[in-house]
């Protein structure tokens, strides 16, 4: 473990509970993207089959139950508590686009040809592409609540510090895993003009508006 | 192929 992946991982908690909070505080999931909710949980479930079978250490089983517990509670407060405030006209991106192919990139790129790891490696694609349809649905709707622009920042930087986490860990663990890096730098690649627009606008108290 | 190493990463 080192400060990066650490920083990451808190990160990327922070994004899960300022999303779960954000719905279940306004009653609302306004905005928010139910396809990327959904992709994540398949992000999570696909990447931590190993949890029962795999001990690696007390934080990385609590983890895993926390992101994959959160994941399935968000696609639900979407999809059924909250459903009457789920905005379906603007959450339009085609989920197949992303899941076709990065299921059959698993087949071909991989580190070993078995289930588990199969499994493991489309997870890992499937994240890198996962936040585009709630990207998409940014750009659509022409804007974002700050709140969700404050998700969707901690969500970016979590990968980003992933990266951080990778290069420190090649040149003192002399470990890396191309696939895992080549597809986080996909992710924040994705990221980047929404990274602009949130340091040049909201931090300076402005509301996230897309040039429409 | 070498044995792969578990996945300790989230």
């Amino acid at each position: 473990m080192n400060i990066f992946r650490f920083l990451g991982d808190i990160s990327h908690l922070s994004a899960i509970i300022i999303l779960l909070l954000k719905i279940w505080k306004s009653r609302s999931c306004a905005g928010i993207s139910g396809k990327s909710q959904l992709l994540f949980a398949i992000v999570f479930t696909t990447r931590y089959l190993d949890l029962f079978t795999n001990f690696i250490s007390f934080y990385n089983t609590s983890m895993k139950v926390v992101y994959v517990a959160s994941s399935y509670a968000t696609v639900w407060m979407i999809y059924s508590k909250f459903k009457a405030t789920y905005d379906g006209n603007h959450d339009t991106f085609r989920v197949e686009f992303l899941i076709v192919p990065t299921a059959i990139l698993s087949f071909l790129v991989n580190h070993d040809f078995t289930p588990l790891e199969i499994l493991w490696t489309f997870s890992i694609y499937l994240e890198s592409v996962a936040i585009l349809p709630q990207l998409f649905m940014v750009s659509k709707t022409g804007e974002a609540e700050t709140i969700t622009s404050h998700y969707l920042f901690a969500l970016g930087i979590y990968r980003t510090l992933y990266l951080f986490n990778w290069i420190w860990r090649y040149q003192f663990e002399e470990f890396f895993d191309l696939i895992a890096i080549v597809a986080g730098l996909v992710q924040t690649v994705l990221y980047c003009d929404f990274f602009y627009l949130y340091i040049t606008k909201v931090l300076k108290g402005k509301k996230l508006s897309l040039p429409a | 192929h070498a044995v792969h190493i578990p996945h300790d990463e989230l």
